[in-house]
């Protein structure tokens, strides 16, 4: 039986969406069957992970509001073992709230999870920023969740508040444990940057903390911009090296 | 009667914050009266505001729940022209569901307003990500709104949806304008970041999209760690002189 990892954050912008691409394409490329599914109405995902071209768009929300099954929003990618699900129709809609609630109440999310969790290895969800009904809908059935924090000092004010949420959520499920912090953009010639690497090693609990950082580099942007996790388009950038790392890592918890 | 500016996008980590905190300075400096206020659960703008030391901590959730009168969540700051009310003790909690629908289907939110217009030139209104009840909420009652748009080209990805979305509540409030797209974290030495501007530049219609960019540099981030807004802390800043800038071309829509 796969296990659910979810990818979560309250802040905005600290790097969800690429771990949760990069992540997944790392796993798949180690061998393990990996499903990563957009629940975020932006649809991020959509533009980074190595989609072919003219490929379907509809997806979770289209599964969701039941007029497409499972297996027409599973999408092949570039690699054997990495199919996606996109956000899917929601995208193209300006108000989401009946997307939340499908999301937060329905039974095809649990649905979905289950048959993803019967025949993948692992299942990586990314989700939008805060804790709103949608992160709190995946969490209730995840059984992993990595918190990527940005090394920049307005992220820092604000972790306290996402441990706590998450301590919540935690507390909600047992099956969930936090995985830990993920140091993203950790940019080496910034003092305040480094300052917030410092800060956190020094006062937030060892085993909350991933030994792997994800240094700042212009990689991962170029990535999205040609349609493609970095860990494929450019391994050899720092960025790719952290993303293998962390899932070389991690593999034995999802084997 | 003052108007309502409110600050929105669907993607995080973009600006939101940083744009609110520092327009509502460089407002007040010109000697419009401006309130700065904090819908975000999130609560950043009170780590950079230049709030006192030692200043109250309740705010907007506290007076939307009743527990505080609004001139006790007011706050005066380091300018004598900027007062801020703060997103309170929601920022203490982990599930803001109620917090949300006190927003979107309360009747303090436009009474708050309805005073702040009557006392000040300008009410800056900074939002979480996304486009849910919060931002709806917000934007049902406001007469402009800025949409600050990362040089990144996985923000311009996302920019069709955004503006899409903000286009259908701009319908539903006819007094509500949108003042255009501010680019910010423009880096000049980022390939893939000036391929955004120059996409921007040429794809969307030039009234949308602000003239006044705002550089990538690292004073914001500094600002923050010192609790001040950038234009405040270190007014000689690229960035700052951008916020300035802007200020002084808004301006008259205020007065
Ligand atoms: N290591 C990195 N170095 C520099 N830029 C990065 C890095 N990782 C991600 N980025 C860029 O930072 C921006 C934000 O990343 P991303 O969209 O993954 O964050 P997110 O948390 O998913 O955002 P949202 O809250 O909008 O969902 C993107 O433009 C991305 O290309
Ligand atoms: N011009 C800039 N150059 C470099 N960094 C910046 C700039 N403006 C803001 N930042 C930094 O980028 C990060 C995101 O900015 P900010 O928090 O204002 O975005 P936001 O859109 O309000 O995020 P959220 O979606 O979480 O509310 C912060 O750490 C901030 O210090
Ligand atoms: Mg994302
Ligand atoms: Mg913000």
């Amino acid at each position: 039986m796969g296990k659910v990892l979810a990818i979560v954050s309250q802040k905005g912008g600290v790097g969800k969406t690429t771990t949760a691409v990069n992540l997944a394409a790392a796993f798949a490329r180690r061998g393990l069957k990996t499903l990563l599914v957009d629940t975020d109405p932006q649809g991020s995902v959509r533009y980074g992970a190595g989609l072919r071209k003219g490929h379907a768009t509809a997806g979770f929300s289209d599964y969701l509001d039941g007029t497409r099954p499972l297996r027409d929003v599973i999408l092949p990618t570039a690699l054997p073992w990495l199919r996606v699900i996109l956000a899917g129709s929601v995208s193209d809609s300006a108000d989401h709230t009946l997307y939340q609630r499908r999301v937060a109440d329905g039974t095809l999310l649990p649905e979905l999870l289950e048959t993803a969790r019967a025949r993948c290895h692992v299942v990586i969800v990314d989700t939008p920023p805060g804790l709103g009904p949608i992160v709190r809908g995946v969490l209730a059935l995840s059984q992993h969740v990595i918190v990527p924090l940005q090394a920049e000092p307005l992220a820092l004010q604000t972790t306290p508040q996402i441990l706590r949420g998450i301590q919540d959520l935690v507390s909600r499920n047992p099956e969930l444990t936090l995985d830990g912090l993920l140091l993203t953009m950790v940019d080496a010639h910034s003092p305040s940057s480094m300052r917030v690497v410092e800060y956190v090693r020094a006062h937030v609990p060892r085993h909350l903390v991933l030994d792997t950082m994800v240094p700042r580099s212009e990689a991962p942007s170029e990535a999205f911009a040609a349609g493609q996790p970095v860990v494929l388009r450019d391994p050899g950038d720092a960025a790719s090296q952290a993303y293998v790392n962390l899932a070389a890592q991690l593999a034995d918890r999802f084997q």
